[in-house]
């Protein structure tokens, strides 16, 4: 069994919603 | 005495490693360029596996951004291969199938005791270290649905356009289609028979490519399962709706047609182990009525058998399939009157549904079931079609 860890750091992720929200802005930024 | 000194060749622990500038070319290679067909003979959601395993060395090295920064990017290339082949079968189930086992794996290598269960000890070496990926699990879930309602939508957009013909007007039962002359009998096993005509036999073909390309994606059988049902559902939908629009099909001769064309369809599912789909289920109103086209209508006995036969159709539609029935020859007859009064009172307490038509748009409610996978990451090989040698395994 392995040996118990350190609580693992929770990464924060936006929505996919928001990710729908960045891509827009980077293809308008694209020629 | 000399000593001798072994080095050990250091294992494999199932981890990739990259340099960030190589972000880019590794999500161009392994999403935005890919072709199913290229991995299509290695272990089934390769892709998947891969990215999980950049992830799991990027968690090994505690950087956070590099693991933000191959997440995102990954999900926003799937999104846009996604928009760009927004009508390709091909490539709507294989994101579907990578998407949903990225997913499975940050759940099964999560740490989370939940998830493991069923992992082997060297799977639970393998699981993340550093963090918890909770809510990108959320992001791809989303991700997933949106995914496969895309796919669904696809297979509807090809399907629809055949079902009436198929289900209703094309003479698909070998005995019947025997007796007549040469012409006719190619004809109804044609695929295509005139612009818009397609046969029984084209659907099965159609759904037998549709099962074959989810298969060899290792799209998840319980996910295949949800998506036939779907499509079954919307099969005798659109099916019913046409029965309950058109006189020219409310006949003894079509319901025998559709009974013998929803046993090919039931033979089907049995064949591909589908049976506990639920897609037999969502055509049940559609063979009440074509059971209603077939039983005798004329006495009280009649009225009654009717009414507890078609407990999966309203009133209205028992009552409208009644009306338009048209017989064919003289030994069929049309539906009296008092017939349909009389099934009208039996029926009177029944708390149906007003509309006549079924919304064949409707969609079930989608799940992903958590599905391990016994594949242990170190025994994984990378084929060099993909040009990811730029990737160090660890």
């Amino acid at each position: 069994r392995a040996p118990p860890q350190r609580p693992r750091v929770l990464l924060k992720a936006p929505t996919l919603a928001e990710m729908d929200e960045l891509n827009i802005s980077e293809e308008e930024e694209s020629p | 005495r000399q000593a001798t000194v072994q080095r050990k060749e250091k294992d494999f622990e199932g981890m990739l490693e990259y340099y960030k500038e190589d972000e880019n070319l590794l999500v161009k290679n392994l999403v935005t360029d890919m072709k199913p067909q290229v991995v299509s003979a290695t272990v089934p959601c390769l892709p998947a596996y891969i990215l999980f395993m950049c992830i799991r060395h990027a968690d090994y090295m505690n950087d956070d951004q590099k693991v933000h920064s191959l997440l995102t990017s990954t999900i926003n290339a799937i999104k846009k291969v996604l928009k760009k082949h927004n009508d390709d079968i091909e490539m709507t189930s294989f994101w579907l199938a990578n998407t949903s086992r990225l997913l499975h794996c940050l759940k099964q290598y999560s740490g989370d005791e939940a998830f493991m269960t069923q992992n082997t000890a060297k799977q639970n070496e393998h699981c993340l270290k550093n963090f918890d990926l909770a809510e990108y699990r959320q992001v791809l879930s989303d991700l997933s649905i949106q995914i496969y309602q895309q796919l669904i939508k696809v297979a509807e957009g090809i399907l629809q356009p055949m079902i009436v013909s198929a289900m209703l007007e094309n003479e698909s039962i070998p005995s019947l289609s025997g007796v007549k002359p040469m012409g006719y009998r190619k004809r109804s096993s044609s695929m295509v028979d005139g612009e818009n005509s397609y046969s029984l036999e084209a659907v099965i073909r159609q759904l037998n490519a549709f099962h074959a390309t989810m298969c060899d994606h290792g799209l998840d059988p319980e996910i295949i399962q949800q998506v036939f049902k779907q499509l079954f559902y919307m099969i005798s939908a659109v099916t019913l709706n046409n029965l309950l629009l058109r006189k020219d099909v409310c006949s003894w001769s079509t319901g025998m047609q559709l009974r013998y064309n929803i046993s090919q369809l039931e033979e089907w599912l049995r064949g591909k182990n589908l049976q506990q789909s639920g897609a037999v289920g969502t055509m049940e109103p559609l063979i009440q009525a074509a059971q209603l086209l077939q039983v005798k209508k004329k006495t009280t006995e009649d009225a009654r058998a009717i009414c507890s036969l078609c407990t999966s159709l309203s009133t209205q539609q028992i009552v409208k399939i009644l009306n338009l029935y048209t017989p064919l020859n003289e030994f069929e007859e049309r539906v009296t009157v008092s017939f349909i009064r009389n099934i009208q009172g039996q029926l009177q307490g029944r708390n149906d549904p007003q509309q006549l038509l079924l919304d064949f748009k409707h969609t079930f409610p989608v799940l992903f079931p958590y599905t391990p996978s016994a594949l242990s990451l170190e025994t994984l090989h990378i084929p060099a079609s993909l040009n990811l040698d730029f990737l160090t395994r660890v």
